[in-house]
C-alpha cells in the first residue's frame, strides 16, 4: 500500500504528517518505508537523517543505486532519504520516455507493507512520478485563508494521472492541519467538509509547539513528547489503518 | 528597483511579505507593481484579485497580452496576477532559447519605481527567471527548526543567477517570519543572525492572527487592522526604504 502525502501549498504539514503517520503506523504494519521526493530532504532532516552525495533517492533515479543501498533506519521505520540533487533529475528526466513512471518501478522491486511518500510543495514531475506509484493520496491542508486554494487545480492533476497514468489511484482523505480554534481556522474546517462531504478526516491535526520542536530532536513525535500532536497523529494513524486494512 | 521575495521551502511568508511590503513602499514611491509569478496565484487573492484565462501573467509569457493589459490595482498598487497556467508556461519554456531571460525582458518595456515579485516554493524556471530581472533578493525565513535548511542550495542558485545571467543581483536582507517568542524561534533567529552576520533584517515579523485573516478579507494588513502585523510590516518597509534609496 502506498500513500502519498500532497498539496502543492506550501507549509500545510505534509512532511510532519508523512513522518508522524508513517511512525504511527508502525503499531499495525510490520514493514514501514518513508519515501522522501522533495529536494529540501525534510523528511529525513526530520528523523536525524542525512543523505550524502552518493546515498540518496536522486542516485536511485539516476540509476546507480538501489533502494536498499541508501535506506537508513529510525524509530523501526526505514527511510529513502534525499537531497538537493533530486532538483537536477527532476530537470534531466523531464524529456525521458516514461519520465512518470520512474518511482513505479523504482518501488516494484521492493517489499513493504506501507510506503509513504513524502512530496514538495509543487505538482511537478517529481510529484507525478509520487502519484503514479501510488494507491491513495492524502492532502494536507492548513487550515487558512488559503485553505482551498489551489485544490481545483490539484484534483485536476489528480484525475489526469489517474485516467493516463494510474487507474488504481484515489484519495484516502482531505488532513485538516495546525487547527487553533479562531474563526480562520473553524471557517477552513467548516468549508473544506461541506466542499468535500465525506472525504475530510475525522482527526484534525492541532497546532502544537512540540510539533515544531520534534525536527529539533530528530524524532517524530511519539518519541518526543506526550502531547496534543502524539494524540493527534496517534488517532491518524488509528484513521488510516482502519481505511486501508 | 526590482525585488524578488524568495525561498523555496512553503509556507514561510513569502506571499504575506509580498502584499504588505508593496503596499508599505506606496508610502515613499509612487508606482509600484507586484508581480505573482506562482501558479498558485496567492499574491493576488490576498488582495482580492483573480486573474481568469486570459489576462494573467502566463498569457504575457505566451507573447499575447503585455502587462498593462492584465494589470489590476488595489490600494494604490499595480498587480500582475498570476494563475495555474504558469504552470503549464514552466515546462513549455525549458527547451526556448534564453528562457531564463524571459520576465527580464517583460519588464523592460515598463516603467515602475518599484517592482516586487512573488516566488513560488521551488528553485524551479520560474524563480530562475525572477532571479534573473532581479536587482535585490529578500529571503523570508520561518523561525522553526527547518528555518536555515535549504539556504545552502538557495544560495548556490543564487550565485550561478548572479555569475551566469545577472551579476547585479544582491541579496537585500533575510527576514525573520511567524515569530513567536518560543525557544525553537529564539533559536533559529540566533542562529540566521551568527550565520548571514549583517545580512539580517532588523524588523523581525511576529506571528500575528491578523496577518492570516488580512487575505479573506481580500486586503493588506494596512487596510484590515492596526495591529503587530502593522507594525511590523511598516517597519520593514522603512528598513527596506532606508536600504534601497
Ligand atoms: N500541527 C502543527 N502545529 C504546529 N506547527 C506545525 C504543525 N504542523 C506543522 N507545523 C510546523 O509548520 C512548519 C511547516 O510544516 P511542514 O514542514 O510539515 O510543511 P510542508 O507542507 O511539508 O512544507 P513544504 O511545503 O516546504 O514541504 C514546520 O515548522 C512544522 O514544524
Ligand atoms: N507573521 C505571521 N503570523 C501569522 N501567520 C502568518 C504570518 N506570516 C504568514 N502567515 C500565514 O502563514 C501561511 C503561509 O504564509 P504565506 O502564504 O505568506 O507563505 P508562502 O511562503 O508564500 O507560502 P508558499 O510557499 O505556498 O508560497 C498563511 O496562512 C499566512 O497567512
Ligand atoms: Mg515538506
Ligand atoms: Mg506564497
Amino acid at each position: 500500500m502506498v500513500i502519498v502525502i500532497m498539496n502543492q501549498k506550501g507549509g500545510v504539514g505534509k512532511t510532519t504528517t508523512a513522518v508522524n503517520l508513517a511512525v504511527a503506523l508502525k503499531r499495525n504494519y510490520e514493514r514501514i518505508l518513508l519515501v522522501d521526493m522533495d529536494p529540501q530532504a525534510n523528511a529525513g532532516t526530520h528523523l536525524g537523517i542525512r543523505a550524502d552525495e552518493n546515498n540518496s533517492i536522486a542516485n536511485v533515479f539516476a540509476g546507480t543505486k538501489k533502494i536498499p543501498d541508501i535506506v537508513k533506519n529510525a524509530e523501526g521505520i526505514d527511510v529513502a532519504p534525499s537531497n538537493i540533487s533530486l532538483a537536477g533529475i527532476e530537470l534531466q528526466i523531464v524529456n525521458e520516455i516514461g519520465r512518470e513512471m520512474l518511482l513505479k518501478d523504482i518501488l516494484k522491486e521492493i517489499n513493504y507493507d506501507v510506503v509513504i511518500i513524502d512530496c514538495p510543495p509543487s505538482l511537478g514531475l517529481l510529484s507525478v512520478n509520487a502519484l503514479t506509484a501510488a494507491d491513495k493520496v492524502i492532502i494536507s491542508v492548513l487550515t487558512d485563508y488559503f485553505a482551498r486554494e489551489g485544490l481545483a487545480d490539484f484534483l485536476r492533476t489528480v484525475q489526469k494521472v489517474k485516467s493516463t497514468l494510474n487507474n488504481k489511484l484515489s484519495i484516502l482523505g482531505y488532513l485538516a492541519t495546525n487547527y487553533d480554534n479562531t474563526a480562520i481556522s473553524k471557517d477552513a474546517l467548516e468549508s473544506l467538509k461541506s466542499h468535500f462531504e465525506g472525504q475530510v478526516f475525522k482527526t484534525v491535526i492541532r497546532i502544537n509547539t512540540h510539533l515544531k520542536e520534534a525536527p529539533g530532536a530528530g524524532k517524530s513525535i511519539f518519541a518526543y513528547k506526550k502531547c496534543r500532536g502524539y494524540e493527534d497523529y496517534e488517532k491518524l494513524g488509528e484513521e488510516v489503518y482502519e481505511k486501508i486494512k
